[in-house]
């Protein structure tokens, strides 16, 4: 797919085609959550706040699929292509260069779908933990998230043990790219 | 005549949680 840079879309329009690309996709992780085993038997205030506080993080992970790297760019879930420099250039380069960056990583460790699922799963469950009614099971939940993930990753390249290290090691770079990021405006189009 | 809705990233997200957790009351 050769990127369409798109002459006659605003900025604006652009960046509307962006906004509208999270709501199936949080929608999604919403779903996704319910079926992480033990997620459901949280407190639904508790299911709440995580998905609150994880969700940009997960997008991150989600979204990683969609830039491309050798022809730097990136296609939202409208299937339009854009070019990186076309985005900066927008104004929109802070977030998706952040994005960028992270996906980059992410995909040098080559996860399997099931890596990147349990994965995803450690990365909601260790959302921020402010407002959270019952840590422990949320902790319990957690750890047994993370020891069937380093059993995944460990079994699957048995050589390498820095693999799951690195892997967790990219928590951390979510939660930057939050707390840089999740303020950003989106804008949507409201027919009056 | 358009206007824009305009809210933070994190404020879309937190909607759609509410929204979708009220309708699976």
């Amino acid at each position: 797919m050769h990127p369409q840079t798109q002459a006659n879309k605003s900025a604006q329009e652009i960046w509307e085609d962006f906004s509208l690309s999270f709501t199936p996709a949080v929608r999604e992780v919403v779903e996704f959550a319910k079926h992480i085993p033990g997620f459901s038997s949280l407190s639904q205030h508790d299911q709440v706040t995580l998905l609150k506080a994880g969700t940009f993080e997960v997008l991150m992970v989600r979204f990683a699929s969609l830039f491309n790297f050798k022809e730097q760019t990136v296609t939202f879930i409208s299937g339009t292509t854009y070019s990186l420099d076309a985005l900066r250039s927008m104004g929109m380069g802070d977030l998706l260069g952040g994005m960028f960056d992270f996906s980059e990583k992410l995909n040098a460790l080559e996860l399997s779908p099931e890596e990147l699922g349990l994965f995803t799963a450690v990365v909601l469950v260790s959302a921020d933990r402010s407002g959270i009614e019952n840590v422990n099971s949320v902790e319990m939940l957690q750890e047994s998230l993370i020891r069937a993930l380093r059993t995944l990753v460990s079994g699957s390249a048995p050589g390498d043990a820095s693999r799951f290290t690195k892997l967790l090691l990219k928590l951390p770079d979510l939660r930057t790219l939050n707390n840089m990021h999740s303020e950003k405006l989106l804008s949507f189009r409201v027919e009056a | 005549p358009q206007t824009h809705r305009v809210m933070t990233l994190a404020d879309h997200i937190s909607h759609i949680i509410t929204r979708d957790f009220a309708r699976n009351q």
